[in-house]
């Protein structure tokens, strides 16, 4: 089973 | 003032019509260098990141750098009113709460106007980091949106498999497995039909079909699409303007739970 990740997770808020 | 000015508002329409299914509202952020829109859809899975050049534009003017926030449904409303050969030109004061939308027809018989109310959008620009990614692919836009429309009928998911001799699209559901391998091509005589691979080293990762149909609405801007993978990193899906700049999708990959 996979699980959908965000993006956030990757990419920081500037 | 910011004034800009494109020869053919079909342009724009293919963009609104790339951007509109993932985003209700953006703000386009206008500065000398042209136009930039950073955002991410609803759920917070992908990001939207389109860049137009001043110098691709007929007439690019920005005296002081200006913050549009705008609903994408109601610029869609304004540019179903422009034949697509017209002259479009958009048109704001420094710290205007409008932006006018103008069109002209190309023997200037007809000119429209539309003033549309802007929006001030809490807007959260995200950095976005450096990646040497593994796989880069080169594939005809068409046959990319071909695809994801294909494999979405048989799984929520598509796997990307990359290697040096080719891309593998696959997707397994209920009604059983598909599998689409495109080789890279040997000479062709156009190169829009091209696929070309630069592989550092294979790469597999799972993506969501319904973010890559949204993604394929950029088909009609661009007769080549670049998909940029990376382990654990989000899909780049880049969509060149031909002589404006360019569209790109980032996805988050799914991962295992």
């Amino acid at each position: 089973k996979t699980k959908q990740a965000g993006i956030l997770n990757f990419f920081s808020k500037k | 003032m910011f004034e800009a000015r494109l020869g053919q508002a079909t342009i724009l329409k293919k963009i609104l019509d790339a951007i509109k299914d993932l985003l209700n509202e953006a703000t386009f952020d206008c500065s000398d260098s042209g136009i930039q829109l950073q955002a991410m859809d609803n759920s917070h899975v992908s990001l939207v990141s389109l860049t137009l050049r001043s110098d691709g534009f007929d007439k690019f003017r920005c005296d002081r750098n200006l913050s549009m926030g705008m609903n994408l449904g109601s610029m869609a409303k304004i540019l179903k009113c422009a034949n697509n050969e017209d002259n479009v030109t958009m048109k704001a004061q420094d710290n205007a709460d409008t932006v006018t939308i103008m069109f002209e027809s190309a023997n200037q018989e007809k000119v429209s106007d539309y003033e549309m109310k802007l929006m001030n959008l809490d807007q959260e620009h995200l950095g976005i980091p450096e990646t040497d990614f593994s796989c880069v692919v080169r594939m005809p836009a068409m046959e990319f949106a071909r695809i994801c429309r294909d494999l979405a009928q048989f799984s929520e998911s598509v796997v990307i498999c990359c290697t040096k001799e080719g891309v593998k699209f696959s997707a397994s559901g209920d009604v059983g497995t598909a599998n689409i391998k495109l080789a890279q091509t040997g000479s062709v005589d156009k190169e829009e039909e091209a696929v070309i691979i630069e592989m550092q080293e294979p790469v597999t990762l799972t993506f969501a079909c319904r973010y890559l149909n949204a993604f394929t609405k950029a088909t009609p801007l661009s007769t080549q699409v670049q998909l940029s993978m990376c382990a654990d990193v989000p899909l780049v899906v880049e969509y060149a303007i031909k002589d404006l700049g360019h569209i790109r999708y980032y996805l988050a990959p799914k991962i295992e739970d």
